[in-house]
């Protein structure tokens, strides 16, 4: 009776549905592209900017610096060079202090004493469409540009590409110690440690 | 997404990313 009826529906609509709208519940949804995308066929075109050269996996396991060997060992040498050579673990860019191995936090405290600085990247315009087009990914090389006129805040340092494209700035309370170091004409390049 | 930045002079970047 009624059984019978709405069974004959459900199955008159899931034909119509099928064949004639052209859904299907194991076919998976087509992705859109937005008209602001990168051109798919952008990345064999592109001339990547300079990268650092990859660094060598370190083996698992490696400890981190103690606090007490952090004081003692991170110190400049006669070139005003720190102990630390930059190196991938686990996925990740560290810092290994050289003498010991051991790794040290690239939000170590006492690494702006060694002219060394952490910065997060604020306000990137588009970027998926930079990531797409080749400029911000791990170990890419960028600039850090002073904006001394610009009028939200007087520290602004810009972050640009190798190729001069604006990406971003830094975050405001790193930028209000850096600034300084720039002002100085002290010049400061930047290279990605992490992309997520 | 998050984007961190080492940053330095340029000489200081060479010398960490040296083998």
């Amino acid at each position: 009776g009624p059984f019978a009826i709405v069974l004959a529906c459900v199955l008159a609509i899931t034909a119509w549905l099928t064949r004639v709208a052209g859904y299907s519940a194991a076919e998976p949804a087509i992705p859109q592209r937005r008209a602001t995308d990168a051109p798919a066929r952008a990345w064999n075109q592109l001339t990547l900017p300079p990268q650092w050269p990859a660094p060598p996996c370190l083996s698992i396991g490696r400890d981190r610096l103690s606090i007490t060997d952090a004081n003692r060992l991170l110190v400049a040498d006669a070139q005003g060079l720190p102990p630390l050579r930059v190196q991938e673990h686990g996925g990740v860019l560290w810092l290994v202090e050289v003498t010991s191995g051991k790794l040290v936090g690239i939000g170590d405290a006492r690494l702006p004493a060694l002219g060394i600085w952490s910065i997060w990247l604020r306000a990137v315009d588009s970027r998926t469409i930079l990531a797409r087009e080749g400029l911000l990914h791990s170990g890419a090389a960028l600039r850090l540009v002073r904006q001394p006129r610009n009028a939200a805040d007087s520290n602004a340092i810009a972050v640009h590409s190798v190729t001069g494209r604006l990406v971003g700035y830094v975050s405001p309370r790193i930028a209000a110690g850096l600034a300084a170091v720039l002002d100085a004409g002290t010049s400061i390049d930047a290279v990605v440690v992490s992309f997520s | 997404g998050l984007i961190t930045l080492l940053a330095a002079s340029p000489q200081t970047l060479s010398h960490l990313f040296e083998p």
